[in-house]
């Protein structure tokens, strides 16, 4: 039997808003630590990493690990249909082949129940080691969202350069070149607004913007993201969850010929 | 041009 209840739902509302259009279908894991997922898109150029943990739930039974195969986009269209301020219970009973989605609104006046069929998808696991990054970026998830978008109206690959001054993305096209520097800055009043580089090393890596523009996908989510870069392995972009989790992205680079 | 590598690439099933 899986119960999990979630009171903040638009949580998972924006979580498969982020997520839907990089990966079609995908597996759910839920064990006692929490629901997770991990999927690749289907050039298997890009990853997502799903983890909300069980302590974020209001209510988490999990009675034994189990893994539920799900449509993202059929599973967007029913999340849809709750409202921001809905809780959301997500239910399976042992055995079943459907998951219901439960969505009741705050003041407990409505109460919708949606059910969708499971799929069989048989997805093995990558195993990503925890790296040491040689350059971690932390900076406003709005303010990368609008880097990856104006600099993809120009070109479609992103020169992604950290270095003591600050971080470099580049961009060339038909029409022209765009750089766009970002400066560490911490003398901000909020710390959310801070801009904040660890760099213990200089990297320059090359990647495709219309990767980086879905994973903004999640900004939502989170007003920072931070963005670990090393030579030769792939990017990873983190959104935290709200003291539940992450959604992370990783992105393997382009290397010249 | 710039080859796209993937992930398997750098990471392995486990």
């Amino acid at each position: 039997m899986l119960e999990l209840r979630l009171v903040q739902g638009s949580l998972l509302k924006k979580v498969l808003e982020s997520i839907k259009d990089l990966v079609n279908d995908a597996n759910f894991d839920c064990s006692a630590t929490g629901f997770s997922l991990q999927a690749m898109d289907s050039s298997h150029v890009a990853l997502v990493a799903l983890l909300l943990r069980s302590e974020g739930f209001e209510h988490y039974r999990c009675d034994r690990n189990i893994s539920m195969g799900m449509n993202l986009g059929n599973m967007a269209k029913m999340l849809k249909c709750a409202g921001n301020d809905d809780i959301i219970t997500l239910k399976a009973d042992d055995g079943s082949d459907t998951v219901t989605f439960m969505f009741e609104s705050p003041t407990q006046d409505k109460i919708a129940d949606f059910e969708m069929r499971l799929m069989d998808i048989d997805s093995e696991h990558l195993g990503i080691p925890e790296a040491e990054y040689h350059a971690i970026l932390i900076m406003p998830s709005a303010e990368f969202a609008r880097i990856c978008k104006d600099l993809s109206s120009i070109g479609d690959t992103v020169v992604i350069s950290v270095t003591k001054e600050g971080v470099k993305f580049s961009t060339r096209g038909d029409i022209g070149t765009a750089n766009v520097v970002c400066r560490q800055n911490t003398t901000v009043d909020k710390p959310e607004e801070a801009t904040v580089i660890e760099m213990p090393e200089p990297v320059s890596l090359t990647f495709a913007l219309r990767y980086l523009n879905s994973f903004t996908k999640a900004t939502p989510l989170s007003n920072t993201v931070t963005i670990s870069l090393s030579s030769e392995i792939p990017v990873v972009v983190e959104y935290k969850i709200a003291e539940m989790g992450y959604i992370r992205f990783y992105l393997a680079p382009k290397i010249e010929e | 041009a710039r080859e796209q590598l993937t992930m398997r690439q750098f990471y392995c099933f486990r």
